[in-house]
């Protein structure tokens, strides 16, 4: 398998969105 | 500085992260706990001089990615010496064995509460700190969780729901005995136990009551002074699942550039308006991970030629816990080829660790380097910021940041 590492998640906000199975990228999360 | 969409320009003397801590706070919604990197100046766990090196940092990420291969190949790995010599042969419900996590979080515990520090992990599910009294504890940050000193505490009784799931097999006077072997052989051993967990600063509508996690009294392994661990895994024991009733299902965070801000963990699945959304996976042999399916990358705005099935038939893991991307063996081929094709004007390092494709930018006052963006099913796109393509050690050794998984046949 691959792996999405944190280097790579950073400064996106990542949302787990479990009740409808989806995951999500915004990017700059942090600001 | 950018330059258009596919290229990143940057001044060099900004490549290495500042010395000192610069606190911006992080932009999130209700019940938010601040995330730190563990050895960024930010961090309340920074030891001076303690923290380990890039090389150190990279093969530890290689312990966390071997133990997440050889849970997701299968039964078929229990009869490797190398696997059962790292306690992965363990059920997979007595602790996902997957290291430790590079994030930490404040969270409170306990009534009155005491606030402890902890790493916060998407690749595992049970949460624990150490415990008095403890057998045989490493040092952390905080003195350790007293539960005599909290009025809400309880063990978890053996013949208990949680107690049955962790499928620990162990049982004292009565209590439940849990154990997480992780896959740098870390190890976090005691009782199950119950107690008022305090998100946020200090107030009761923050309050998650008998939160179920380990009270560890026999701990050993690479944590540093974390106080403890806690997992955001998929299971029913994990934070976000213990969390979901109270906060809604599901949770966000955003990972601080490595020094000069702070991010966020937030328990409840508000997004933000500009979030792109792919599916979430779900593998019944490895239910605890967060699985998506990866299909292309870009570099510098064009498509690596990698056919989707090259990503698809693997899948993917997103986990808050490994430092390094890992792709398929031909995907990483290709994207090394097109990044080098763009790179060429720039002198090649030594290699890092398990980071092949390095550069020496001494001398250069600014560098220009290819855009990557890697591409989900659905159309979202995370268009990688310059962090997310190069892990820079030092002026004179900055590596594309992605690795190979290896044989992607095997």
């Amino acid at each position: 398998i691959g792996i999405l590492g944190n280097m790579q998640q950073k400064t996106f906000a990542v949302v787990y969105d479990v009740a409808n199975q989806k995951i999500g990228f915004g990017a700059k999360g942090c600001s | 500085e950018s330059s258009g969409p596919d290229w990143h320009v940057v001044s060099v003397t900004s490549l290495l992260p500042d010395a000192v801590c610069k606190p911006k706070r992080a932009v999130s919604n209700s019940s938010a706990l601040s995330v730190v990197h563990r050895h960024a100046p930010c961090s309340p766990l920074q030891a001076r001089g303690g923290e380990p090196s890039h090389a150190e940092i990279l093969d530890r990420d290689q312990d966390r990615v071997d133990s997440i291969h050889r849970l997701t190949a299968g039964p078929s790995t229990a009869d490797d010496p190398a696997s059962a010599s790292k306690g992965v042969s363990l059920p997979a419900r007595r602790g996902v064995p997957l290291g430790t996590a590079n994030y930490i979080v404040s969270v409170g515990l306990g009534t009155p509460k005491r606030d402890f520090l902890v790493v916060f992990d998407t690749g595992s599910d049970l949460s624990w700190v150490q415990c008095k009294p403890c057998d045989d504890c490493y040092q952390q940050h905080d003195p350790l969780f007293d539960p005599s000193q909290s009025t809400t505490y309880s063990a978890v009784p053996c013949g208990a729901p949680e107690c049955r799931r962790l499928d620990s097999g162990s049982c004292s006077s009565g209590k439940c005995r849990y154990e997480v072997v992780y896959g740098d052989m870390s190890q976090t051993d005691g009782n199950l136990a119950r107690d008022t967990l305090t998100l946020g600063p200090s107030s009761s509508s923050d309050q998650l009551q008998g939160f179920v996690f380990g009270c560890g009294d026999d701990d050993t392994g690479l944590f540093g002074k974390a106080d403890g661990l806690f997992g955001l895994g998929r299971d029913k024991v994990s934070l976000a699942s213990q969390a979901a009733a109270k906060y809604g299902t599901g949770f966000s965070y955003c990972l601080p550039s490595s020094s000069s801000a702070e991010g966020y963990l937030s328990l409840g699945s508000a997004a933000p308006p500009n979030a792109q959304f792919t599916a979430m996976v779900t593998r019944s042999d490895t239910p605890s991970f967060y699985y998506l399916n990866l299909v292309g990358i870009k570099v510098a705005g064009r498509t690596v030629r990698v056919s989707p099935a090259v990503f698809r038939t693997p899948g993917t893991v997103i986990d808050s816990g490994t430092v390094i991307t890992r792709l398929p063996s031909r995907a990483y081929s290709a994207l090394r080829s097109s990044f080098a094709g763009l790179m060429r004007r720039y002198k090649r390092a030594p290699a890092l660790s398990i980071l092949d494709t390095c550069y020496d930018f001494t001398g250069r006052a600014k560098v220009r380097i290819p855009s990557v963006a890697l591409l989900f099913d659905g159309g979202a796109t995370l268009n990688l910021g310059f962090g997310g393509v190069l892990y820079v050690a030092k002026k004179s050794q900055a590596c594309l940041a992605f690795a190979s998984n290896g044989d992607d046949t095997s």
